[in-house]
């Protein structure tokens, strides 16, 4: 089972 | 006003044939010292960071910083009429409403002309804090390729195992498991540290989209580490780097 992570988990909005 | 012109247009065509799948509307930041453009695609799983050098253009002036809102989609319509050896000036005024293409053959008796029409985009700026990467690896962006295609045919996520001597590419699917460890040089083993080594799983769909930049670069870098996502870096020669980042999957 996967899962797919988003960049918006990682890096915040400027 | 902006103006930038390259010698070599069809640099310019590769980026954009190479992002033009994975983003559509895009800002590409003008600022004196060169071009920007950082965009994710529509699922938020890979972001395309471009940047291109003043230095490496043969003219290059901007006097004030310019967002140039630009649908991809179009733009790689255009570069349609950029043909091989054929130069490339980009040029708008300071609010432009366009931006205005000039392609020209070597003998400079074939001028093409195009004004793209430009958009206004709500800017969705990620902030990439420096990262040490713990695994980096440089390899030939041809072969990373080829196997990055063999390997979808057998399975939708891929794991990197990356440490500063192999890179491993494992999969794992209905008809069964494998894997491709690729060894570094003799030098870089020496060096090497066992704790280094670092394994994530992506989404090999997205992986292909990135290798249509292959042709920019004879090398690509892949850079990972723990928790964060994978950069695969093209070099664009003596103009600046072509990155992507894909955010890992995970799994149980």
């Amino acid at each position: 089972m996967t899962e797919q992570h988003q960049m918006d988990d990682y890096y915040e909005y400027n | 006003m902006f103006e930038a012109k390259l010698t070599d247009g069809t640099i310019f065509k590769k980026i954009i044939e190479a992002i033009k799948d994975l983003v559509t509307d895009v800002n590409i930041d003008a600022t004196p010292t060169g071009l920007s453009l950082q965009a994710m695609d529509s699922s938020h799983v890979a972001l395309v960071n471009l940047h291109l050098g003043m230095e490496g253009f043969e003219r290059y002036r901007c006097d004030r910083n310019l967002t140039l809102g630009i649908s991809i989609t179009n733009l790689a319509k255009v570069m349609k009429l950029v043909n091989q050896n054929d130069s490339i000036t980009l040029k708008c005024e300071d609010e432009p409403t366009y931006l205005t293409i000039v392609c020209q053959n070597q003998k400079h008796d074939r001028t093409t002309q195009f004004n793209v029409n430009l958009i206004t985009l709500d800017s969705e700026h990620l902030g990439i804090p420096e990262t040490e990467y713990t695994s980096e690896i440089t390899m030939n962006s041809g072969e990373f390729s080829k196997l990055c295609k063999e390997l979808y045919a057998l399975s939708e996520t891929v794991e990197f195992e990356i440490s500063t001597t192999f890179v491993k590419f494992a999969v794992e699917g209905e008809i069964g498991s494998g894997s491709i460890k690729i060894q570094t040089s003799a030098d870089e083993a020496e060096t090497s540290r066992p704790e280094d080594t670092v394994k994530l799983s992506f989404a090999l769909r997205y992986l292909n989209l990135f290798n249509k930049a292959y042709s920019l670069s004879n090398q690509v870098k892949l850079s990972m580490a723990a928790e964060t996502p994978l950069v695969v870096e093209y070099e664009v020669e003596s103009l600046g780097t072509l990155k992507y980042y894909l955010a890992p999957k995970i799994t149980d």
